[in-house]
């Protein structure tokens, strides 16, 4: 499953 | 972590620093337009929606904060403050920004990553970001003549999306499945929005002349 990707930039 | 976005960030850190200076010792906002900073304020609050559900990093949660919390003070300041706001270029600082907020809201209900809250908050923060300069530009502009603190201020803000377009180019080539299109084309726009100012400044900066924009 496409996990919804953290966001890791600012 | 590269050092491309680390850059930005730190960039991006300094354009604040700048502002919060040029506010503070000229207790005047002459030339800063306050709808540019309710945009940044509105930016910063519905991107970092995942402030206390997603921990990244210490770096990242920190500068999160700092980014709100001085977007927000300058936002009060302008407002409030007795002897700053009376310096407030109220009748320069007519720009229509509610019209940009309602556009990138529109387009962030339609291209997003994931038709979720967080997922369209954080890209309609994007597109907005994009657009936030729009209303100092134009005060600039309108005022002709930028003082030195403030255009630093706006150089750094506009410096700082360009170093993260050098990071997105990095991250495509060093990790696999890095997508972040929505990012890329809205930090292209948003930084060729500031071609023009960038120009002005680099004369200005070349002829150790006071910067002028045509009017």
């Amino acid at each position: 499953t496409e996990a919804v990707r953290k966001h890791d930039e600012l | 972590m590269n050092i491309f976005r680390f850059a930005g960030d730190m960039t991006h850190l300094i354009s604040i620093l700048v502002l919060l200076l040029k506010i503070y010792a000229t207790k005047s906002c002459s030339g800063i337009s306050l709808k540019t900073q309710e945009l940044y304020a509105l930016v910063f609050l519905t991107r970092y929606l995942d402030l206390f559900t997603d921990f990244i990093s210490v770096y990242n949660t920190i500068m999160k904060l700092v980014f709100i919390a001085s977007s927000l003070a300058v936002v009060c300041c302008m407002r409030m403050h007795r002897v700053v706001r009376r310096s407030y270029d109220k009748d320069l600082d007519t720009f229509r920004h509610y019209f940009l907020i309602l556009a990138s809201f529109v387009l962030a209900l339609l291209v997003n990553e994931k038709f979720t809250f967080q997922e369209i908050f954080w890209a309609f923060s994007i597109y907005l970001e994009a657009l936030a300069i729009l209303p100092q530009l134009v005060l600039l502009q309108r005022s002709g003549n930028v003082d030195n603190l403030t255009g630093q201020y706006v150089f750094f803000l506009g410096a700082y999306r360009a170093f993260y377009i050098l990071n997105w180019i990095y991250r495509y080539f060093t990790e696999q499945h890095f997508s972040r299109w929505i990012a890329c084309v809205s930090g292209l726009v948003q930084t060729v929005l500031y071609a023009d100012f960038f120009y002005y400044y680099f004369i200005s900066w070349k002829n150790n002349a006071k910067m002028q924009l045509p009017a």
